[in-house]
């Protein structure tokens, strides 16, 4: 089953959605989950470890009894348990910078600088005589009297 | 309470479960 506790990816745009059920909500339901002994049937996710279901599931007596039916709510799920936000955390690297092009933004003058100077370089380069061509424009084009 | 925990985690099951 899709795991409500984690984000999900968009394929197609590749963005990400927020999780059906926010941190806060989740911490409310484990809290809720412990206080009546069924952390077992909650998905793992940032607020509720795998070992931790697993220990539950061990420990718990709750499980659904097939001779009634309105247990169908016990029944185990495999949840999905991709491990989207500690992957960066088990590599060991600083959690805010994994997944950036580069660590601070910086200005956008910042950012377009090294092209900018690039262009400038190459157009000082032809400066002189560009200005000289641009300086004799008239001259160039002014009728001489003395022409044949 | 314990009553209202249950009824919270069975409503959560019952929203999410496929």
């Amino acid at each position: 089953a899709r795991n409500p506790f984690l984000p999900v990816q968009n394929p197609y745009s590749g963005k990400w959605a927020k999780p059906r059920y926010s941190l806060r909500m989740q911490k409310e339901l484990v809290k809720k989950a412990k206080a009546c002994g069924m952390v077992g049937l909650l998905p793992p996710g940032p607020k509720l470890s795998l070992e931790e279901i697993e220990a539950a599931k061990r420990s718990e007596t709750v499980a659904p009894r097939p001779d009634k039916k309105q247990d169908w709510w016990l029944r185990p799920v495999e949840w999905s348990t991709e491990p989207l936000v500690d992957k960066a955390k088990k590599a060991g690297l600083v959690t805010m910078y994994v997944g950036r092009k580069r660590m601070f933004k910086g200005h956008k003058w910042e950012r377009v600088r090294s092209e900018r100077l690039r262009r400038h370089r190459i157009a000082m380069k032809g400066m002189a005589k560009q200005v000289k061509s641009y300086k004799s424009f008239y001259h160039r084009r002014r009728p001489s009297p003395l022409a044949t | 309470s314990v009553a209202a925990a249950t009824k919270a985690l069975k409503k959560f099951r019952i929203d999410n479960l496929p």
